[in-house]
């Protein structure tokens, strides 16, 4: 899912 | 992840512990701006506490831990302990000139229209201009101590190479995050200055002191 990997940065 | 995000991470947790240092051991906040310390809690409580509900990975959810209980840490020592030795003088920068307009982009910009999403481009933006308090405060005083700019460098380094994550990223796994791109570019080009000096002269074993 799209949503998951969003903003995966700090 | 790759080696230049994961470098610019340990930058960031090293500049915190740079920071750290210098307060214990010379049990003084002198040349660190209170303002850009809280506007750095503001940006990871803003965009941190989804730590309680979005999970990424054990590493993820670590730094987002210690970044927020570093940077209390931090405003609380400036609040009680080390009050004053705090350069209030000094740290003249008007906040709201900052966190204003960055509430106004993030109404703006934003990925999705949620509470979540525009704390989320709040905080990107406002991390972009937070150090403006702290470069103020150097330019007053013209100087610092070789400890703070190690602090300043290591921050700034660590936005630089996010740069180098991003370019990595965009041609490996055609990731594209233009709300932080251009805010980390502008992060990054607030640093040119001071970047100079630190090279030019600190790193050179001499003092950071400005034309």
């Amino acid at each position: 899912k799209e949503e998951d990997v969003k903003h995966d940065e700090l | 992840m790759n080696i230049f995000r994961l470098v610019a991470d340990l930058l960031h947790l090293a500049s915190i512990v740079i920071l750290l240092i210098k307060m214990y051991a010379t049990n003084s906040c002198s040349g660190i701006s209170f303002k850009t310390q809280v506007l750095y809690l503001a940006v990871f409580i803003a965009r941190y506490l989804d730590v309680f509900w979005h999970f990424v990975s054990v590493y993820n959810t670590f730094m987002k831990v210690f970044f927020i209980a570093t940077a209390s840490g931090v405003v609380w020592a400036m609040l009680g302990p080390l009050k004053d030795s705090r350069s209030k003088s000094l740290d003249t920068f008007r906040w709201e000139f900052i966190v204003a307009p960055s509430a106004l982009l993030a109404i703006i910009f934003h990925d999705r229209f949620t509470v979540t999403e525009i704390f989320w481009s709040f905080s990107v933006f406002l991390e972009a201009v937070a150090i403006l308090p702290q470069l103020h405060l150097l330019q007053q005083s013209g100087e610092a101590e070789t400890i703070t700019t190690h602090y300043l460098a290591a921050l700034g380094g660590y936005r630089a190479l996010y740069l180098v994550n991003w370019i990595y990223r965009y041609f490996t796994e055609g990731y594209v995050d233009v709300i932080a791109w251009c805010a980390g570019l502008v992060q990054t080009a607030l640093y040119c200055d001071f970047f100079y000096v630190y090279f030019t002269r600190v790193l050179q074993g001499r003092r950071f002191a400005l034309p």
